[in-house]
């Protein structure tokens, strides 16, 4: 039951953390191709 | 009281793209060869401070090569960058650069240049014509007879081989030579050229007195040559093209 509660707790805690919408930053590097990769 | 560390850049952030920009201009304007080089990709960005307002940044920089040569006038931002099908040419640059009170300068590069694997543009491509080594029989021959053929037309200066930026060979469906050469005015006329070219000196080096030249040699299935060269300093604007466009736009890219 500990085990589970606290399963739980981070989920909510997670759910706080993120708003709806959340989406993920890109990675810092490298940055964007401008014309085109070789 | 130590500094703060400096706020980590990523690669696409403004920062980071003013240091690119300062950095490639700075490589284009050190370079003397070849063809101006423009920004495809940051590949890493690193900040380290050297005390308030003063910082050292390292960049890993990959460039591709533009059409436009290292002495034409063309600004590099209306440079056309060559297109894989045309054989590409990419650099790769580390830059150490210096923020100063926002002032961005660069203190070192160190660039090598390669061209796309040739297995790369026969796989995408197979008809795309490869690029040739600069002292190969074909693309001398080709710059030989191109330039020899311009100043046998010409009424301008007698120009001379400066050095050649591009050689490509096609043999399918026919056997064409591409060649691309930057050539240097000299003191003489053509028709003075035909009595004493060994009197003809280049110019002084200014780059009203430098152009460039494109040839293509077809060998089969019959013989053709083609040759447009232009001066940078001596380009005639069209009645139906403002000035200026002309000024900055030079024509060497088309074909006569």
């Amino acid at each position: 039951p500990v085990a589970k509660r606290a399963v739980a707790e981070a989920a909510q805690h997670d759910k706080v953390a993120r708003p709806v919408g959340f989406v993920p930053l890109p990675p810092p590097c490298p940055g964007k191709i401008r014309h085109f990769d070789i | 009281v130590p500094a703060a560390p400096p706020a980590p850049l990523g690669c696409d952030d403004p920062e980071s793209e003013a240091a690119a920009e300062v950095a490639v201009n700075y490589i284009n304007g050190q370079s003397h060869h070849g063809y101006k080089f423009a920004l495809n990709r940051i590949e890493d960005v690193r900040v380290v401070s050297q005390g308030p307002n003063n910082d050292i940044i390292f960049l890993e920089l990959d460039l591709l090569e533009t059409k436009c040569p290292i002495l034409s006038p063309t600004p590099l931002a209306n440079c056309t960058v060559r297109s894989f099908a045309e054989h590409a040419v990419e650099g790769d640059c580390d830059v150490k650069l210096q923020r100063l009170d926002g002032v961005i300068s660069v203190l070192a590069s160190k660039c090598h240049s390669h061209a796309d694997s040739s297995e790369d543009i026969h796989r995408l491509c197979p008809d795309c014509p490869l690029l040739a080594s600069l002292n190969n029989t074909e693309v001398l021959e080709t710059v030989s007879a191109a330039l020899n053929d311009f100043n046998s037309k010409t009424t301008g200066p007698y120009l001379r081989l400066l050095e050649i930026g591009r050689g490509q060979i096609q043999y399918h469906p026919a056997h064409i030579i591409a060649v691309e050469f930057a050539v240097g005015a000299t003191n003489c006329s053509a028709e003075e050229a035909k009595v004493n070219v060994g009197a003809c000196q280049l110019l002084p080096e200014d780059q009203s007195n430098f152009g460039f030249c494109t040839g293509t040699m077809v060998k089969l299935p019959s013989q053709d040559l083609n040759v447009d060269c232009q001066l940078y300093g001596h380009q005639v604007p069209t009645p139906d093209t403002p000035l200026l466009s002309r000024v900055f736009q030079p024509t060497s890219q088309d074909t006569s």
